[in-house]
């Protein structure tokens, strides 16, 4: 049940333009337009259109000079595998990369040259083999990968060296970070592409995992596993492991800042001694099986940390968390575990709720620049000098037009983050804000709900 | 919740990871924004892609099919001001009110609940063998004034929390409740008073619950939806 476009490498909304273009052609899915690339020996790649499901196929890569990547919020790239990846699957016989020298350092011959050394592998006599400019091909399936003749006159024939997949980018700690091309699982099983629901379906889809790289159908570890898997194309086995070689050396958890006293975003840098969960029972050492039993040993996951019974988070979950000493509750977070405050360091103050507010930072507690107060980019401002003309809005300025009660405020610059609040404190000495008279509480359509429709329901 | 009894918030919602999990409670503001716990959340403004609000039933796990429950994914985050230990989250889409789904009320700004105010939390958290860790628990408890509640907590409770909770019976909010509401009947309406923040062990005895005082921050909530 493999798809056709397991041969394809896809970019998101990207259109390769080339100097020659054919025409567009429309059809049922990206399927058919991959089935129609992979019988045309010319095509290489194809640009999709979801929207219009049109299929353009095209000649050549992004690898290739005369081509541009432009993007396109409704169209995808998908390029022939064997042109993208800088590895060899078995003995490299569909290798189609870019490298002209021999494992020595010798310059390739060009195929279509017989000087220096003559030879039989000409393109026009072996279309099929992919035999372009002096790249490294296998055209006789040498057990040894991709060679060439090469442009000196003394060595006749040398093999490229090119790695093959499985051994060209070894796998760190549990390979969460894996970004290889091998595309098969331990037993030889084809994987399934992650953008398919099919044959098995599964949550893994890559718009939701935009951080995991779950690319084509490579092997990849989306879910703290203890090596890279994939969901295989064969319907009656939904998972396997890869065989993708260990790194050598230690092991060490790449772009993770650790902590010991707090936990910045998920904590999985957090090596603290924190060995309680949330209600205060105590965790289960993770060198053990009892009560719990599980796979996150140390042995298993060599840089996540898992000393004693620390709270860690060696598998992505929301936050530090521990298998726990009660048989009854598998685990728990440990959230009594306080997040590291990441606001910048408070540049001025202000008095009251800031609303007198006329000093010059520009930036907002996590250091965004402010947007000017008279500009509409990135964000349409409803606050700006026409609605409060007395409020001093100057330039980009933190000011409190509004009269926040938490402070002078800003328009950010950063296109997600509409407005937030500055890198400003309150000065000591600031007054408490009155409280309000019970009496003057008014609702209406809110906090209305009707107990006896669950106590009927309880009751049947 | 430890101690509650299985029962109905409408606007208690659960969150839930992109593997589709229980992780925090929170509750509905408005049709389209939530409150729930800082803690709960890795960062205050990346995209919460593949995260879903579900509302509409009392079940912890309910059925794919069933037709009460409506799955709502999180589009956006907003990070309440500094110390406050709020996120209001966007809804992708507006939520559909019925008599399972509604909107709590918000106090007026600054308000103080008084003391003695029959107030509840609501979760789908642990139980510590309770009740049903299956359904949504409740559980009902009066306000106890900062003072009184400073007593039993050695003067840690700051004027931006507030309490509640009795104080002779183990009972209380536990793991996977944070970021739930403390709603007190006022007026007539449910007024969102509270969220439920993590603490120090669960419903323990003479340790009233600690909660975010939602009046202090309300004003930020309505700035927050009016802007966006």
């Amino acid at each position: 049940q493999r798809s056709p476009l397991n041969d394809y490498h896809r970019s998101r909304g990207v259109q390769l333009q080339t100097l020659h273009r054919s025409p567009e052609g429309h059809v049922s899915g990206a399927e058919e337009c991959a089935i129609r690339c992979t019988d045309d020996l010319r095509c290489r790649a194809f640009n999709y259109n979801l929207q219009a499901k049109d299929c353009q196929i095209l000649s050549s890569t992004s690898q290739m000079e005369g081509t541009e990547r432009h993007k396109h919020i409704h169209i995808d790239l998908y390029e022939k595998k064997a042109y993208v990846r800088e590895c060899i699957v078995n003995n490299g016989a569909t290798y189609r990369g870019t490298v002209s020298v021999t494992q020595s350092g010798k310059t390739c011959q060009e195929w279509i040259s017989n000087v220096p050394h003559e030879h039989r592998y000409l393109p026009i006599k072996f279309p099929e083999k992919g035999l372009d400019m002096n790249y490294c091909r296998n055209p006789d399936n040498d057990v040894n990968g991709p060679w060439c003749y090469t442009t000196d006159w003394t060595t006749r024939i040398e093999a490229c060296g090119i790695k093959r997949c499985e051994n060209d980018i070894c796998v760190l700690c549990n390979g969460e970070d894996y970004n290889g091309f091998v595309d098969r699982t331990e037993s030889g099983r084809e994987c399934q592409r992650w953008d398919l629901n099919s044959p098995h379906r599964h949550n893994y889809q890559p718009d939701k995992y935009r951080d995991m790289n779950l690319d084509d159908n490579y092997c990849r570890n989306p879910d703290g596993s203890p090596q890279p898997w994939c969901f295989t194309t064969d319907p009656n086995v939904e998972r396997e492991f890869c065989n993708i070689q260990r790194c050598e050396g230690k092991h060490k958890l790449k772009e993770v800042q650790t902590t010991t006293e707090c936990f910045k975003r998920h904590g999985i840098g957090y090596r603290g001694t924190v060995n309680k969960t949330t209600s205060g029972t105590p965790c289960q050492p993770w060198n053990s099986q009892v009560p719990h039993q599980h796979q996150l040993t140390p042995e298993n996951y060599p840089c996540k940390g898992l000393e004693e019974n620390y709270c860690r988070n060696p598998d992505g979950s929301e936050a530090p968390w521990c298998f726990t000493s009660d048989p009854d509750v598998r685990h728990a977070f440990c959230l009594q575990i306080d997040r590291c405050e990441d606001d910048i360091e408070p540049e001025d103050c202000y008095y009251g709720n800031g609303e007198m507010y006329r000093g010059s930072v520009k930036k907002t507690r996590k250091g965004i620049h402010c947007q000017k107060w008279n500009s509409n980019t990135p964000h349409i401002t409803q606050v700006n000098h026409k609605s409060h003309p007395k409020a001093n809005l100057v330039g980009n300025l933190c000011r409190n037009p509004d009269g926040d009660s938490h402070g002078p405020w800003c328009y950010t610059m950063h296109p997600k983050v509409q407005w937030d609040y500055c890198a400003i404190n309150t000065c000591k000495g600031a007054h408490e804000p009155p409280i309000v008279d019970p009496e003057e509480v008014v609702f209406d359509s809110c906090g209305k709900r009707d107990d006896r429709m669950f106590r009927n329901n309880m009751l049947r | 919740i430890v101690g509650g009894l299985p029962g109905n918030s409408p606007w208690t919602i659960s969150l839930r990871n992109r593997a589709g999990k229980h992780f925090c409670g929170g509750t509905l503001v408005s049709t389209s924004w939530i409150i729930s716990s800082k803690q709960c959340f890795s960062s205050c403004y990346v995209e919460r892609r593949g995260y879903e609000a579900w509302m509409g039933t009392i079940f912890k796990d309910p059925r794919p099919n069933d037709p009460n429950k409506q799955a709502i994914p999180i589009q956006r985050a907003v990070c309440g001001p500094s110390s406050s230990n709020l996120i209001m989250l966007q809804l992708e889409r507006p939520a559909s009110l019925n008599e399972r789904v509604a909107v709590i009320c918000l106090p007026p700004p600054q308000y103080i609940v008084p003391e003695g105010t029959g107030c509840e939390i609501a979760g789908w958290g642990e139980t510590q063998g309770t009740g049903d860790d299956e359904v949504l628990n409740i559980l009902q408890m009066p306000v106890m004034s900062n003072r009184q509640c400073n007593g039993y907590h050695r003067g840690l409770v700051q004027p931006t929390e507030i309490c509640a909770g009795a104080i002779s019976r183990a009972a209380g909010a536990c793991e996977k409740d944070y970021g739930g509401p403390l709603a007190c009947f006022t007026n007539e309406c449910w007024v969102l008073e509270g969220v439920i923040i993590p603490g120090r062990g669960c419903g323990r005895r003479n340790r009233p619950g600690i909660f975010i005082r939602v009046s202090m921050y309300v004003d930020w909530m309505n700035k927050v939806m009016k802007m966006n």
